[in-house]
């Protein structure tokens, strides 16, 4: 990974002592390729890499013995604070709370939705699923055969405007005792501003306590247009990292956090409904620098 | 790129950028790059727009090395349909359904996602909508029960394709994997010949893991060519690029959208337009 390619860096350095401006330049060359390769997207890269080189040029890696494994380091760190840092918590108000999930199509907003209510059920809450997708073929059918796979009531209103959908389960967790709201949303594109603007009448009518964008951690350059554009339509409290099972490097979540600012809260790591894990931002960190 | 452009520093690091942003990788963007350096200082070209023609070019041709047609010759034709999680199989099964019954051929399909949520479900409403067959079994059934029933009927009733869906798996699940190379052994065990296409569906949000993908599915099932999917959104899906270089893995169709008429045969020349639009 990263260490073996900085330590080349700085092999012909053994005897010569003292690091120039030149042998930072190429340590942060190798930092940029490394993190493009993960998928990082390029203007994140960067920002970041201009931070690093910041600290590179400092006393710690200058007077160091292996300014290499220093650099490492740094980025190592630089990139868990910038990932982690916000509490990575469901904040959840007035009862029932109302937890939005939103993204692109076929991200995996569905099965961590299921996911999410599988969570609260075992922490002892009474969740809700909703079924707001009346567009994908039996995508009702699919959150109904998952809420009954973890014994958590679906709410569906089949083919009605999702707004409505979504106002109607208010009424319906208030009556019947459940006291957190999941809507599950279809995938959308965020450059398709009449969906968009769906999401956005479901939140002006019901102001969500979450509003989780769910990203696919292979996801490529994309990210930061993705994750940018939902931010700025809904202002989302968090993102959900899903397929984290694969071998992606997952370079996506540093794009994600670094334009929207959001905490990733969730990662998916698998289909079964028992698969969500907390996000540890040093993991992550460590993943995407191979 | 505006033209006019003088071939300065800035014109190839920019060149760069928009491979990179696109998804064509870093070190292929920037091997592309260099050769094109080269070849624009041999042929002596000094503005960018004769450049940006020569990467166009370049393109063009290492997609124009294979063969990007679907091959319906053989009757059955069989067309297993396998890919990651998500990336859009079986919406892309109900696409060809619709293009081939209006090309009035008969087909039929194959529920083999026997394992995901109401995955039967969704491929049966397609089937409804477009009008053909579908061969399905139990949610929970052996997918290669499913596929040996399928090609029986394929045979029985004369159909000049079937196209089979399996489950989303994320290529470093190594049952899951063995497991579709399994399918895959019934199919050429049931037809010889067949499948007359292993199509590998990749999503155009995906980054460099796609070269994974294509590289394990080809171990494993061995792929005939690529669907790509959600070319209507801001991606680029640049990776096709790598994966036919190193691959040797073409694009034959792509996906711009949800409904059974956004299926679009690959057209080289329209993707580089549309990577440096
Ligand atoms: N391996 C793995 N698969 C996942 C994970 N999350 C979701 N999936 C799978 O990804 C595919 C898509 O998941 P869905 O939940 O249907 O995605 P979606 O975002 O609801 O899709 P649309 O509603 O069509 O936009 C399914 O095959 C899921 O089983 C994960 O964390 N790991
Ligand atoms: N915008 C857009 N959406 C697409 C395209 N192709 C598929 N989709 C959507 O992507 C989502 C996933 O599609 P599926 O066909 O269920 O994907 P899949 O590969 O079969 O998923 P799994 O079986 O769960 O692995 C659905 O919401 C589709 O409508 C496309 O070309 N453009
Ligand atoms: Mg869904
Ligand atoms: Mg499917």
């Amino acid at each position: 990974g990263l260490s073996d390619r900085l330590q080349d860096v700085f092999r012909k350095l053994k005897g010569k002592g003292k690091i120039t401006e030149d042998d930072v330049k190429s340590a942060m060359r190798e930092v940029r390729l490394a993190l493009l390769e993960a998928d990082v997207n390029f203007k994140v890269v960067k920002d970041f890499t201009s931070k690093v080189r910041e600290r590179a040029v400092g006393q710690e890696v200058l007077t160091s013995l292996t300014p290499g494994q220093q650099i490492v380091k740094i980025v190592h760190d630089e990139m868990t604070d910038l990932m982690g840092g916000s509490e990575s918590k469901l904040v959840l108000g007035k009862s029932p709370a109302v937890i939005m999930a939103v993204g692109l199509q076929g991200a995996g907003k569905t099965t961590s939705a299921a996911k999410l209510a599988n969570n609260l059920l075992k922490q002892g809450r009474r969740p809700l699923l909703v079924a707001c997708d009346i567009y994908r073929p039996a995508a009702i059918k699919q959150l109904q055969v998952l809420g009954e796979q973890i014994n958590v009531p679906v709410f569906a209103m089949g083919q009605n405007k999702p707004l409505d959908i979504a106002k109607a389960s208010v009424e319906f967790a208030k009556s019947n005792n459940r006291d957190i709201i999941i809507i599950d949303t279809a995938g959308r594109l965020h450059i398709d501003e009449e969906l968009m603007d769906e999401l956005k009448d479901i939140k002006s009518a019901l102001n969500p306590d979450e509003i989780l964008l769910v990203v696919d951690a292979m996801t490529g350059q994309d990210a930061v247009n993705i994750a940018e554009a939902f931010n700025v339509d809904l202002g989302l409290t968090g993102l959900i990292l899903t397929k984290l099972d694969g071998d992606s490097r997952g370079g996506a979540a540093l794009s994600a956090k670094a334009v929207t600012g959001c905490p990733i809260k969730f990662v998916g790591m698998g289909e079964k409904l028992d698969a969500l894990e907390v996000f540890h931002p040093d993991r992550m960190a460590s993943r995407i620098l191979g | 790129i505006k033209s006019n452009r003088k071939l300065d520093d800035d014109f190839w690091e920019e060149l760069e950028e928009i491979l990179i942003y696109a998804d064509v990788g870093v070190n292929t963007s920037l091997n592309l790059v260099s050769n094109i350096q080269k070849k624009a200082k041999k042929q002596k070209l000094y503005d960018s727009s004769e450049v940006m023609d020569l990467i166009k070019e370049e393109v063009t041709n290492l997609f124009n090395n294979y063969d990007n047609s679907i091959n319906l010759t053989s009757s059955p034709t069989i067309i297993l349909v396998v890919g990651v999680n998500g990336a859009g199989k079986t919406t892309s099964i109900a696409k060809m359904a619709h293009r081939y019954k209006k090309e009035n051929k008969k087909v039929i399909l194959a529920a083999g996602d026997t394992f995901r949520a109401a995955a039967i479900d969704q491929l049966q409403v397609w089937a409804s909508r477009v009008g053909v067959e579908l061969i399905k079994h139990q949610e929970g059934s052996d997918p290669g029960a499913v596929v040996f029933d399928a090609i029986s009927a394929a045979k029985a009733r004369k159909a000049d394709i079937l196209i089979i869906d399996t489950a989303g798996r994320l290529q470093n699940k190594t049952n899951l994997m063995k497991e579709i190379g399994k399918v895959r052994n019934i199919i050429e065990r049931e037809l010889p010949g067949a499948p007359h296409e292993v199509l590998l569906v990749v999503d155009a949000t995906t980054g460099q893991n796609a070269i994974s993908q294509a590289r394990i599915f080809k171990e494993a099932t061995s792929v005939s060519g690529i669907i790509l999917t959600k070319l209507d959104g801001t991606a680029k899906g640049g990776i096709v690029l790598a994966v036919a270089e190193e691959l040797e893995i073409p694009v034959k169709l792509i996906g711009i959208g949800e409904g059974m008429e956004d299926l679009r045969d690959f057209s080289p020349t329209d993707f580089i337009e549309a990577l440096f639009g």
